[in-house]
């Protein structure tokens, strides 16, 4: 049985992915004597009426959409989705010729596999440009952290400090989202692991910024050690969230595949 | 949204496709 990427996969492909799995046993029991399978006409019409559907709205997607990777990805999974359904007219045709046709059962379960592949990679590719916006955040983030270097007055501080919140807050509530989505425990746990990181780090972070703009602007002792602190806690974040926007990237494939 | 709610509505057309052809299958088995 396939493992679906997030939970809105499994819920929409897992049902059918059962049936037709009950489908190939009982076909392949029953496949000598099996009974007439009865006119199929009128399913593989609403089959063919959602594949349209299912088609029109994906490439009004492709139309709107600014994600070059999605434009590129979606039009293979419309045509594996379309040639399964010409495979299931193909079925029924040849059911009400021959309600025993062995070769037509195969065609039906070529198609509803087919079907069921090219919607899961419709829905995958949809799903990674979800990915890819959270992505898009946490980079914002990352390159504004860089900006921590050139801190040096309080005045600075505070506007700084105004702009990483929002952010931060934004990145956190896209990045708890997505692990609520994901199937796999461990991407979750990893997510989880390394978001709390941030969480806590980012006041840490401030205060470090808030020592060495202190001793930089009295001239004190200790500016070294300040700036090697202030550099050790923003170098921890980055590599946390790094970590945040490699695992985002990982599939249920990738994760078996190296364990 | 969209494309969920149309993958779904592929989803049970296919669903009911399968089941009908089933239907027939679990006689026998």
């Amino acid at each position: 049985m396939p493992v679906f990427h997030t939970k809105t996969i499994e819920g929409i492909l897992e049902p059918v992915a059962q049936q037709i799995c009950h489908l190939v046993i009982m076909h392949e029991e029953g496949e000598v004597d099996g009974k007439a399978i009865p006119d199929l006409t009128g399913p593989v019409a609403a089959v063919q009426a959602a594949v349209s559907n299912l088609v029109r709205v994906g490439k009004e997607t492709v139309q709107t959409t600014e994600d070059q990777v999605m434009k590129r990805d979606m039009p293979p999974a419309f045509i594996k989705v379309e040639n399964s359904c010409s495979k299931l007219v193909q079925a029924a045709q040849m059911l009400k010729a021959d309600p025993y046709s062995v070769p037509a059962r195969d065609y039906l379960i070529d198609g509803s596999r087919g079907i069921l592949s090219g919607t899961s990679d419709l829905l995958l590719t949809f799903d990674e440009a979800e990915v890819r916006k959270v992505i898009r955040v946490c980079k914002g983030i990352l390159e504004y952290l860089t900006v921590a270097e050139v801190v040096e007055t309080m005045e600075d501080l505070i506007t700084y400090t105004k702009n990483l919140g929002p952010g931060m807050t934004k990145m956190s509530k896209m990045i708890e989202e997505r692990q609520q989505e994901l199937t796999h425990q461990e991407h979750r746990q990893m997510l989880f692991n390394s978001l709390n990181t941030v969480k806590q780090l980012l006041p840490v972070l401030i205060s470090a910024i808030k020592i060495f703009v202190a001793i930089k602007s009295t001239h004190s002792a200790g500016v070294d050690e300040a700036e090697r602190n202030r550099c050790f806690t923003f170098e921890k974040m980055s590599a946390e969230i790094s970590e945040i926007i490699r695992v985002l990237q990982l599939t249920t494939w990738d994760e078996d595949t190296w364990a | 949204e969209q494309i969920l709610e149309a993958a779904k509505s592929i989803a049970a057309a296919t669903s009911a496709l399968v089941k009908s052809a089933s239907a027939a299958q679990r006689e026998l088995v």
